[in-house]
């Protein structure tokens, strides 16, 4: 892997978004895996609705959570994402309304990730931003800064939020991941969250996916 | 929807189940840590659950404290009439080793004197010194200053839990948090509920920070008005922790030939 990457200046991101009052991270970590997929594959970045994901996945539970696995699943079942702009995000389940002839990407499949930091950092850097899911403790306060909190606190077993990595690399010696989050750019680093890497630091290793575009 | 503060009768609790024995034993003894004997809380009635996984155990228990006749009045945490606390501890039990994660305790239908504070923006002294009451039981060092306004917030705290400077300067950071944020709430209980949360909360930010290897700064955020139970309730995502979603194929290594 190289020494640091980051897909944000590479044009490989879009803006934060915000999830609202709603536990739909799931749907917002992996909308942003694929725009960066489509991204690198076809070279034009796109905002991806995430409100199809909550209307008409009916494997996972909309804003009562989700499962990137699940929701990779259903997008390449429907026949493709819509834009944010055709089909935006309302913050709460509603009637599926899915238009096939709207949809303006679709995925070939998902792969799981390697648990290995370094082999993720490699992986990333070459093929595009990854959806993780982590142990969310203390991003409640999370003001800005790598967080590193001690592993008893953040243990890998208790993951519940869902997120993007989109980059990584060391400040002052000490290196991170920079995460995208869901909670809107008033919150963390103008909407990012930097976590330890190589640690394992709150399970960012365990759940590492992407969906395969071609 | 908020959990908000119970009284101790508002439901039977039966005898406790064996397995939380333990985790309540230790919780106690947390929170007891530092004092004589004589003047330690004794557990009344614990319920609760656990969750299990792999390497350990995570238990939320709810427990009801009774604290030591109290006859010094300048020392005295609770009113002399008022002993019985409620609490709410999370332990994790990893590899048998426990770990005191979450600990809030308040008094059970106390009511308290006022603390000096002025009556504005609807928060009236007796809620605001019912905070303190359940400040002033938390028992973590606090760290060097990291976040000035979190820090001088405690270190005012640490004066004392009645210093009229405190109290000020805790309904000053409430009121910018109220600002910055465009918080409005419908009514003056709600307000002084979310004052008491919003004053715990940067208690536990303080732990959070004190407690991090890196370089993360915690203080007030656009959630410090929100009970744990509420921010994980609204915004996090319980399912990842099952993990039963579709397995997918192992992507190949880049690089592997």
């Amino acid at each position: 892997a190289p020494p640091e990457w980051d897909w944000r200046n590479k044009g490989a991101v879009t803006n934060v978004k915000n999830q609202g009052m709603c536990g739909s991270c799931w749907a917002f970590s992996v909308t942003g895996n694929v725009e960066g997929q489509w991204f690198l594959n076809h070279g034009t970045l796109l905002s991806l609705s995430e409100q199809e994901l909550l209307d008409c996945d009916k494997m996972d539970k909309a804003c009562l959570g989700g499962l990137p696995s699940n929701a990779y699943s259903a997008i390449k079942n429907l026949g493709g994402l819509e834009t944010e702009e055709d089909y935006s995000y309302q913050g709460q389940m509603q009637a599926c309304n899915f238009s096939a002839e709207k949809a303006k990407v679709y995925i070939n499949d998902s792969v799981e990730l390697s648990r290995n930091e370094q082999k993720l950092a490699a992986w990333l850097a070459k093929k595009g931003p990854i959806s993780v899911a982590i142990n969310a403790f203390g991003m409640q306060f999370y003001r800005h800064g790598i967080s590193r909190p001690l592993r008893p606190l953040c243990t890998p077993w208790l993951i519940d939020h869902a997120v993007l990595i989109v980059g990584y690399g060391n400040r002052s010696d000490i290196p991170f991941w920079a995460i995208k989050n869901s909670w809107g750019t008033d919150w963390g680093e103008q909407g990012y969250y930097y976590l330890h890497r190589g640690s394992g630091a709150c399970g960012v290793n365990t759940m590492a996916s992407s969906a395969v575009v071609e | 929807a908020p959990a908000k503060p119970r009284g101790a009768g508002d439901e039977a609790w039966g005898p406790p189940s064996p397995a939380l024995l333990e985790p309540a034993r230790f919780a106690l003894e947390m929170y007891n840590r530092g004092r004589a004997p004589g003047t330690q809380a004794v557990l009344r009635a614990v319920r609760g659950r656990v969750r299990q996984a792999d390497q350990g155990s995570l238990y939320s228990l709810e427990a009801s404290l009774e604290e030591p006749p109290c006859n010094d009045p300048t020392v005295c945490q609770l009113p002399v009439s008022k002993k019985t606390l409620l609490c709410s501890f999370e332990i994790l039990d990893e590899l048998g080793k426990h770990m005191l994660l979450r600990r809030d305790c308040g008094p059970v239908d106390t009511k308290v004197t006022g603390a000096g504070i002025p009556k504005d923006a609807g928060i009236t002294p007796s809620h605001f010194t019912r905070s303190l009451v359940l400040i002033s039981s938390l028992s973590l060092p606090y760290p060097d200053e990291k976040n000035d306004t979190l820090s001088s917030v405690i270190s005012l705290l640490n004066k004392g839990p009645l210093s009229k400077d405190f109290s000020m300067k805790m309904l000053s950071v409430f009121k910018d948090f109220l600002t910055t944020y465009n918080r409005t709430y419908e009514s003056k209980e709600e307000t002084q509920w979310r004052l008491s949360i919003f004053i715990n909360n940067m208690v536990r930010a303080q732990k959070i920070q004190a407690l991090d290897q890196g370089t993360a700064h915690y203080g007030v955020t656009k959630f410090s008005d929100l009970t744990e139970e509420e921010f994980r309730t609204i915004y996090l995502n319980p399912l990842l922790r099952e993990d039963l979603g579709k397995k997918m194929r192992v992507a190949k290594p880049v690089g592997d030939p």
